[in-house]
């Protein structure tokens, strides 16, 4: 473990709390791609299936549980308890666009022609892509809550510094994943243009809108 | 093909 990816999880966790009371207090899913929250539940149903099999450290475990537990919790908010206020004209992405060409990847393009490892790889290709439409229907809406545009960076700064400990794991662990590198990197560049209008705008207090 | 290391990253 090190600064970065602790920092980065600790990001993670921030973005998905967020999120979460963000919905739970308003009552409402306004302006949250239900799409994208259903692509984070596959990806952390399909990363940790090896949850009971493969014991790392508590604090891996707890981490794993309270993300499959919340992201299934943000899904059900969506689709079913605050259903009447999620805007799916909105929320139009094809999600098949990123499913299937994400899944024929981790069939080709794998550490292991294993089960677990492909579901794994799979979920770290479809990770990369997940956020597409969350931030699509921003830009179909023109603008987004300030509490979304914090869960949007706080999710997006979360794999950026995950980049820095792969650097670090490279450097002092002659650890490297380039599976999980390259995944990381692309999932970090679809953040920029959001990264530089949060930081231009958002900081400075104005609400986050996209040029229409 | 080398054992791959469990995956110890979330």
């Amino acid at each position: 473990m090190n600064i970065f990816r602790f920092l980065g999880d600790i990001s993670h966790l921030s973005a998905i709390i967020i999120l979460l009371l963000k919905i739970w207090k308003s009552r409402s899913c306004a302006g949250i791609s239900g799409k994208s929250q259903l692509l984070f539940a596959i990806v952390f149903t399909t990363r940790y299936l090896d949850l009971f099999t493969n014991f790392i450290s508590f604090y891996n475990t707890s981490m794993k549980v309270v993300y499959v537990a919340s992201s299934y919790a943000t899904v059900w908010m969506i689709y079913s308890k605050f259903k009447a206020t999620y805007d799916g004209n909105h929320d139009t992405f094809r999600v098949e666009f990123l499913i299937v060409p994400t899944a024929i990847l981790s069939f080709l393009v794998n550490h292991d022609f294993t089960p677990l490892e492909i579901l794994w790889t799979f979920s770290i290709y479809l990770e990369s892509v997940a956020i597409l439409p969350q931030l699509f229907m921003v830009s179909k809406t023109g603008e987004a809550e300030t509490i979304t545009s914090h869960y949007l960076f706080a999710l997006g700064i979360y794999r950026t510094l995950y980049l820095f400990n792969w650097i670090w794991r490279y450097q002092f662990e002659e650890f490297f994943d380039l599976i999980a590198i390259v995944a990381g990197l692309v999932q970090t560049v679809l953040y920029c243009d959001f990264f530089y209008l949060y930081i231009t705008k958002v900081l400075k207090g104005k609400k986050l809108s996209l040029p229409a | 093909h080398a054992v791959h290391i469990p995956h110890d990253e979330l």
